[in-house]
């Protein structure tokens, strides 16, 4: 049996927008430390990784472990029925094949069942290892997703570099070229408007601005993003949520041949 | 052009 209640339940409908269109199946791991969902794009450059905590949940109930198996996009179609103030249950029975998600008005006066049918998913699980990244910036979520935006208009990769100067965006295209640097910044009023950069080494890596774009959906889910960056290693873009836990999204660099 | 890694080099698969 399993009984996962949510009081702010357009969380889940924000997750869902930020993942459903990198990954269109995936399996839900319910445990006793939390909700959880780790899934590769289906060309194996991308991951997300979700940790919604069990703390987090007003009524957690997950007797064994369970691994639900869910199209991404069907689960969207039906979060979208939920409205953004209500409670969202998810409810599976020991063995069964759907998942129910109830919602429920924050006075109560209205109440829906929304069934789903489960799918089996044999997707592979990755071990991430634990590493120093020789860069890390936190800056206002909205400004990432603003500057990744704007260069994808000009060319289709962006290159990230730090240094103690700034960070540096930089892409090229046809039409020309175009670079942002974002200075740290930490003197404004609110902690959310600031940029911090941690930096242990100057770092320069490429991607693919189509996944950092897909990645920045995740924008309503907080103010802040962190980006965690190794000469060797993935970028990892991190949103907080709050009191929750965090939506992660791994990236393979572009390497010259 | 760079090309494009994947990410199994990094992750361990298990």
């Amino acid at each position: 049996m399993l009984e996962l209640r949510l009081v702010q339940g357009n969380l889940l409908k924000k997750v869902l927008e930020a993942v459903k269109d990198l990954v269109t199946d995936a399996n839900f791991d319910c445990s006793s430390t939390g909700f959880s969902l780790q899934a590769m794009d289906s060309s194996h450059v991308a991951l997300v990784a979700l940790l919604l905590r069990s703390e987090g949940f007003e009524h957690y109930r997950c007797d064994r472990n369970v691994s639900m198996g869910m199209n991404l996009n069907n689960m969207a179609k039906m979060l979208k029925c939920a409205g953004n103030d209500d409670i969202v249950t998810i409810k599976a029975d020991d063995g069964s094949d759907t998942v129910t998600f109830m919602f429920e008005s924050p006075n109560q006066d209205k109440i829906a069942d929304f069934e789903m049918k489960l799918m089996d998913i044999d997707s592979e699980h990755l071990g991430i290892p634990e590493a120093e990244y020789h860069a890390i910036v936190r800056m206002p979520s909205s400004e990432f997703a603003r500057i990744c935006k704007d260069l994808s208009s000009i060319g289709d990769t962006v290159v990230i570099s730090v240094t103690k100067e700034g960070v540096k965006f930089s892409t090229r295209g046809d039409i020309g070229n175009a670079n942002v640097v974002c200075r740290q910044n930490t003197t404004v009023d609110k902690p959310e408007e600031s940029t911090t950069i941690e930096m242990h080494e100057p770092v320069s890596l490429t991607f693919a601005l189509r996944y950092m774009n897909s990645f920045t959906k995740a924008t309503p889910l907080s103010s802040t993003v962190t980006i965690s960056l190794s000469s060797e290693l993935p970028v990892v873009v991190e949103y907080k949520i709050a009191e929750m836990g965090y939506i992660r999204f791994y990236l393979a660099p572009k390497i010259e041949d | 052009p760079p090309c494009q890694n994947t990410l199994r080099p990094f992750f361990i698969s298990f």
